[in-house]
C-alpha cells in the first residue's frame, strides 16, 4: 500500500493547483527557504485527518487557505487529495484505488470526502485506523521536532512504545 | 496488557540498540524503565553511549549525537511496527557529511518496505532518493513544483 | 525610565527593519508594544513580510525564515548596543545557500567592530571568517584542536 | 577590546591543554559531530561567570569536568582562562592583557582568578559589567536557541530590548 498521488489547491502558499506524483520508496521534496517543502507535509497530515491547527503552525483553521500575496487575492477554499494505491488489499474498501479529499472554507466549514463521496472525518480515520498511516507520532516528523523526540517528558516517550505495540 | 507493553518494550529496546550501533558505527544503550511496578505511568529513561565516549547523560550530547539517536529511536519504533508511509521534514539538518551518509543509507534499506517523503537540504539524502520535486517560488508567496527526477527503478515502481 | 526605553524600542525597531530588508533583500516588519501604558510589563509583538508574501502571523513561516528573521533581530539589538565579543553557534543552520550568502556578507560587516566567533557547517560562513579552527576527535572522546588557516588580514590584525 | 587567547584543560572533552588564539574579526569553529565545537562555546560562556549549568547541558556543576572515555580516566579539575586585549582601556584596570580563570574540583570546589590572582566570581562580573561581554543575551547564541528568540513570551522580548537599553 502506498499514496500515488497528492494534489493541492488553496493549501498554504499552493494557490495554483498541484499533483505530486508518488512512487513507492523515497521522494525527497527540496528548495529554498519558504518555497513550501513543509507546507507539502502539512498537507499531507491535514489531509490524513490533523485537527490540531497548531501542529500546522495555524492559530485558527482557516489559516490553511492561501492568504494571497502581494499580486493575488485570497481564495475562498482549500483543498487536499490523497490517492492510496490499495491493490494490496489493505484497506478495507473494495477499491484498488481509494482517495481521500479534504476542503475547508472562509467559513470555517469542512468538507471530506471517499472516493468523490461526502462522509465524516470519523470515516477516514477509521479508514486509515489499521494502517497507522499519519496517526502514530513516530511516522511523521515535521520540521524541528526531531530533537523533542530525546526531550519529552519521559512518560511521553512511553505512549511512543505503546503505539509500537 | 503488561505483557504487550513488555514484549513491545523489549522490542524496541533491541532495535534500537542495533540502529544506534548501526548510525554511530559503535557505542551502546538502554531503554530503563523507570517504575516498572506501573507500567500504566512508568516513564522510560534513554541512556547512550557514542562509541569511545562515557555513558553520559543524554543532555550534554551534541546536536548531531541527539538527532541520530533519535533517528535510531524512530527507525526502531518503525521495526517493530511498521508504518506503510514514513514522512521526515528536515530530521537530517544537523547531521554531518558522515553521518548523513549512513543516516541516508539506512533510509534506502526501510524504503523497500515503507513509503517515504523527505523534505531535505542534504546531498546524501538527495541522492538516496527515487524521485526528486523541487518547490520554488518564483512567483512571490505562490508555490511551484519542479524538476522531477525518476530514476529508472523508480519509473519500474510506479508502473508496478 | 519610560523616556530610555521608548527610545531604546524605537531605535531597534528601526534598525530591524533595517537588517530585516538586508537579510531578506525585501519586505517589511513591525515591533508592537502590546501595552504601551504599562512598560514595566509591556510585551513585544513582532509582525513581519517577507518580500512579495502577505502580512501573517510568525507561526507560519518556514524554519529558515524565522531563523533569518531571529538573526535580523540579533543584528539590530548588537546595532543598539554593540558588544565587543559575539558568539554565533550553529545560528545559519537552517539558512538556504542565498539566505547564508547574505547572512555571511553582513556577518562581515559587523566584524569590523565587534569580535565573533561562530561554530558553523556552512561553507559561505567559513569563508567569511579570518580565523578557522577545526576540531576533531581522532582519540575518542577527547577534542583536538587543528588545521588554523589564518588569511592575511587576520595576521596583520593578530599583531596589531 | 578583543579576546586574544582561550586555554581550556579538563573542561568537557578538552582532556589535553588546548589553546585557541583569536583574532579581532570572525573565527569560525568547524568539524563532524560531537567533535567539541558547542564545548568550546560552553568554555567561554562558563569562563565569563555562566551559573546556571542547564546553559551548559549539565545537571551538575562538576558535570563540565572531563568525565573520561573508553581508554582514559576522568580527571579531577577543569580549568578555562580567557585573555583579553585591553590596550584599548576598556576594562577598568590597569592591564593592557588580562587574564580571566575559572577552576571547578570533583569536590565542587571554585576557584577565580583575574592575572592569576584569586578573586570572587563577582569581581569578574564587575570587571566586565560595563562591557556587555557574554551577559547580554543577544550576544552569545547556543545551538538551537535561534528559534526560541521568536517563540518566546512577548514578555521576555521585552526584556531584550532592556538589555540593549
Ligand atoms: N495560508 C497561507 N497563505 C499564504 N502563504 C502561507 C500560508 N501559510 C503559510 N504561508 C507561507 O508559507 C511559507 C512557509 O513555507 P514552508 O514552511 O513550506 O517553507 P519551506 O520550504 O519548508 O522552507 P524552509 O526550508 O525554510 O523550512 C511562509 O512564507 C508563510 O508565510
Ligand atoms: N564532562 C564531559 N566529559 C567528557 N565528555 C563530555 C563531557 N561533557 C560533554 N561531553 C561530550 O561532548 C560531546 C559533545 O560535544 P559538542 O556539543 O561540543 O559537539 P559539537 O562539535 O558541537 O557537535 P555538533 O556538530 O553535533 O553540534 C558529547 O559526545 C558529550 O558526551
Ligand atoms: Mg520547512
Ligand atoms: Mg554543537
Amino acid at each position: 500500500m502506498h499514496i500515488k498521488r497528492l494534489e493541492i489547491q488553496g493549501f498554504k502558499t499552493f494557490a495554483d493547483r498541484t499533483e505530486l506524483d508518488l512512487t513507492s520508496g523515497i521522494t525527497a521534496v527540496v528548495g529554498p527557504n519558504g518555497s513550501g517543502k513543509s507546507n507539502i507535509a502539512d498537507a499531507i497530515a491535514w489531509v490524513l485527518g490533523e485537527q490540531n491547527v497548531r501542529n500546522l503552525r495555524g492559530a485558527k483553521s482557516q489559516d490553511v487557505i492561501f492568504a494571497g500575496s502581494d499580486k493575488r487575492k485570497p481564495l475562498g477554499m482549500a483543498e487536499v487529495s490523497l490517492t492510496i494505491d490499495n491493490t494490496c488489499g489493505t484497506l478495507p474498501l473494495d477499491y484498488s484505488e481509494i482517495t481521500v479529499t479534504r476542503r475547508i472554507y472562509r467559513s470555517g466549514d469542512s468538507e471530506y470526502l471517499i472516493n468523490k463521496t461526502q462522509c465524516r472525518l470519523k470515516d477516514i480515520y477509521e479508514l486509515l485506523l489499521d494502517t497507522g498511516m499519519g496517526r502514530d507520532a513516530y511516522s511523521m516528523v515535521s520540521q524541528g521536532e526531531i530533537d523533542a523526540i530525546l526531550s519529552v517528558k519521559s512518560e511521553d516517550r512511553r505512549t511512543l512504545i505503546e503505539e509500537a505495540a | 496488557t503488561r505483557e504487550l507493553f513488555m514484549d513491545t518494550f523489549n522490542n524496541v529496546a533491541e532495535h534500537f540498540d542495533y540502529m544506534f550501533k548501526r548510525l554511530f558505527g559503535g557505542g551502546r544503550t538502554e531503554l530503563v524503565l523507570t517504575d516498572p511496578s506501573n507500567l500504566l505511568e512508568t516513564g522510560v529513561e534513554v541512556i547512550v553511549q557514542p562509541p569511545g565516549k562515557k555513558l553520559q547523560n543524554l543532555l550534554l550530547l551534541s546536536g548531531g549525537e541527539r538527532a541520530l539517536t533519535a533517528s535510531a529511536l524512530l527507525f526502531s519504533l518503525l521495526m517493530v511496527r511498521p508504518s506503510p508511509f514514513v514522512m521526515f521534514d528536515e530530521v537530517d539538518a544537523p547531521l554531518d557529511d558522515s553521518n548523513v551518509e549512513r543516516f541516508a543509507e539506512v533510509l534506502r534499506e526501510f524504503s523497500k518496505d515503507s513509503q517515504f517523503i523527505v523534505v531535505t537540504h542534504n546531498r546524501a539524502t538527495m541522492e538516496a532518493a527515487d524521485t526528486l520535486y523541487g518547490v520554488t517560488m518564483q512567483e512571490p508567496g505562490v508555490s511551484k513544483l519542479i524538476s522531477v527526477r525518476l530514476t529508472d527503478e523508480a519509473e519500474r515502481k510506479k508502473t508496478g
